[in-house]
């Protein structure tokens, strides 16, 4: 068998590897099932739809792998050094999170020990600390238009309160200051009581 | 300007003109639609009604005349270029669809790729100028994503040279194809083929659904709107029962394959290419889910340094609730999310077109691997897409709730992707099948290509966990 690959969780090469590993183990346990399946003299539709849970976990775990992959390979093609910087710890994060959040995976492979998932808990918390004064930057980036965003929260000028009031004086319900619901029914009712 | 976000933008470590031109691809491509951008917001025929404070009859309304409008504008200021059109529409639309939506994302493109020689020379001209206005109808009351199940019926008639399209039951009335209702004249209907007796398969039809002067729908043609949505209020989604409708057979698009006058059919080369218009859409949703996501962090990330609340430290003043690694948690993830989307993105479009390139030289050869990636990474992006939505929702507290903020438009518009063009579930088992298949092939021995080749690395290199 191949020399056994460390893992290091800082470095983005290394996690898209055991994202990729992830991926192939779930995709021959997947496969593992539907021979399961055969053996016990199953159909081979349902021996398939018998399998689909693990068919679907094969797939989304694929499509992480993608996904990580692609965002690393992304970074290899940015030159600036400070977006390349903040690019990465995002990249970073993103890996990291998602083996957080399919951590048992990553357990149940033999691809991360328990400590490691320990590490990476304390390491996203660092990865938000450093985040945390790039953030408006990093989201002014996508250069959304305040028409297009359509947003009184998310306004460029961050002017939310004195447009989010104006916003509501706007609502169709306020074109009077008495709405004709009172006249047509709560003036009658108290004639009536 | 808010001096909380000001500040934050004194903070900055990076030039975010820079980012910008990366993730628009180009620092050309960001000059080119912010010109088109400023198009529209200088354009007072663009001032509106605030969709929010409209019926839904009125919101129909509005977008019709927009849409109409939008066309008058393209060709004024004479662009062409599908990305730019795309880029002007965006910001014409803000987050909601248009009622043409389909003639230009699904009608025309099926036309173009699916027309034959003397089609062609009928149908794009009028459906570029809009005499003829189009949707795509493929799914059925009862049936979506499993196309084989598709129940409407053509059946080729030699004697008049006429196919013959029926809604044998109720469940396959044609249901939910937007612009379907009201809007669209002319339909391309996916329908199970008959011809000397036998069942052909699933081919595409252009059926006339009204009278191009009148608008009045034609004889056999029942047609109409579907009703409220949870959103898409702009798009008259309709329903279509067809009652033994005869159509020309010039009408079924043959550049594939091909019904001669006497009813002999002929195969076309791969039965995937019908769903060369699925992946090109399923490819597109990919950028979709990626700028659903990037909105919702903006929101939600600029309202969060601008909103103060609760004591972090005794005594001292209200902290920025971007202060509190609890917000942090619940956000950066999906700024980072946004970020590996938008690559993706990039990723899908441009493999689409290098092979859909490929394809127009007659190699199918990757058709395969694109049509299972970008089926399973439509689900993946779309399924975290719409979580994130929720998530940044919910970081606006109550204000998130109101229409107001954009975050309930951006969701409602958002999540029939992981319903529409493709059911999610189906999406990842058809991704399931094509990597199992190649599994198989790499235990045989064979030397797999592409984004499974890792399938293949022999005994997957087992990782060691790091002694901590």
């Amino acid at each position: 068998a191949a020399r056994p690959t460390v893992v290091d969780i800082n470095d983005l090469s290394s996690l898209v590897e055991v994202y990729k590993l992830r991926a192939a183990i779930l995709v021959e346990l997947a496969n593992k099932s539907i021979q399961q399946e055969l053996q016990q003299r199953k159909s081979q539709e349902d021996a398939w739809n018998n399998s689909a849970i693990d068919l679907v976990r094969a797939s989304d775990a694929h499509c992480h792998y993608v996904v990580v992959k692609l965002f690393t390979d992304k970074l290899g093609k940015t030159s600036d050094t400070a977006i390349h910087s903040v690019l990465s710890t995002l990249a970073l994060l993103y890996a990291l999170n998602g083996i957080k959040q399919n951590s048992g995976d990553f357990l149940q492979a033999g691809l991360l020990s328990g400590p490691q998932v320990l590490q990476i808990s304390v390491r996203i918390k660092e990865l938000l600390s450093l985040l945390r004064p790039n953030a408006v930057a990093l989201v002014d980036a996508f250069d959304f238009q305040d028409k297009r965003l359509n947003s009184v929260l998310g306004r460029y000028d961050g002017n939310v309160y004195e447009n989010l009031f104006e916003w509501a004086r706007c609502s169709p319900l306020n074109s009077t200051e008495v709405h004709e619901s009172f006249h047509k029914y709560l003036k009658p009712l108290r004639s009536k009581l | 300007m808010n001096p909380d976000i000001t500040k934050e933008r004194n903070n900055a470590t990076f030039d975010v003109e820079k980012l910008t031109h990366i993730l628009d691809g180009a620092p050309e491509i960001t000059k080119r639609r912010r010109e088109i951008e400023s198009l529209v917001l200088s354009d007072p025929d663009f001032k509106e009604e605030d969709p929010n404070f409209l019926s839904r009859s009125e919101r129909y309304d509005q977008a019709v005349r927009k849409s109409a409008q939008m066309i008058l504008k393209l060709r004024e200021y004479g662009i062409a270029d599908p990305e730019e059109i795309y880029c002007y529409k965006n910001i014409a639309q803000g987050s909601h669809n248009e009622a043409l939506g389909l003639h230009f994302a699904m009608f025309k493109p099926t036309l173009y790729s699916q027309c034959d020689h003397q089609q062609s020379r009928k149908w794009l001209p009028l459906a570029e100028s809009f005499q003829v206005i189009g949707t795509y109808a493929q799914t059925e009351m009862g049936h979506g994503t499993h196309l084989r199940g598709l129940e409407t019926t053509s059946t080729y008639d030699p004697a008049t040279q006429e196919f013959v399209l029926n809604s044998p039951t109720v469940s396959s009335i044609k249901w939910w194809p937007g612009g379907l209702g009201k809007t669209s004249n002319h339909a391309i209907v996916l329908a199970q083929l008959y011809s000397q007796g036998n069942c052909r398969g699933l081919h595409a039809f252009i059926v006339p659904i009204r009278d191009m002067s009148t608008h009045v729908p034609l004889p056999g043609i029942v047609v109409g709107d579907i009703g409220p949505k949870f959103g898409f209020s702009e798009v008259d989604n309709g329903f279509l029962r067809l009652e033994n409708v005869r159509i020309p057979r010039e009408n079924m698009l043959m550049k594939y394959a091909k019904v001669e006058p006497d009813g002999t059919y002929v195969k076309p080369p791969s039965a995937k290419l019908t769903y060369g218009t699925m992946v090109f859409i399923r490819s597109m949703i990919v950028g979709k889910s990626a700028e659903a996501v990037a909105k919702s962090c903006t929101i939600a990330i600029r309202y969060s340094v601008v909103r103060h609340q609760s004591e972090l430290r005794p005594g001292e003043p209200e902290p920025q609730i971007l202060d509190y690694q609890a917000q942090q948690y619940k956000l950066f993830p999906l700024l980072a999310m946004a970020y590996a989307f938008t690559f993706v993105g990039q990723y899908m479009k441009e493999t689409y077109q290098r092979i859909s390139g490929d394809i127009s030289q007659g190699d199918f050869s990757e058709m395969p691997e694109l049509h299972a990636l970008s089926a399973g990474l439509k689900a993946f992006t779309t399924w975290a897409a719409n979580s994130a939505i929720e998530v940044c929702r919910m970081s606006c507290g109550g204000h998130g709730y109101s229409c107001s903020s954009g975050l309930p438009d951006i969701y409602v518009e958002f999540t029939p992707t992981c319903t529409y063009e493709g059911e999610n579930t189906v999406m990842m088992l058809q991704t399931a099948r094509y990597l199992v298949k190649s599994y198989r092939q790499a235990k045989d021995g064979q030397q797999l290509s592409g984004i499974v080749s890792y399938l293949s690395e022999a005994e997957h290199r087992r990782v060691q966990p790091q002694p901590v």
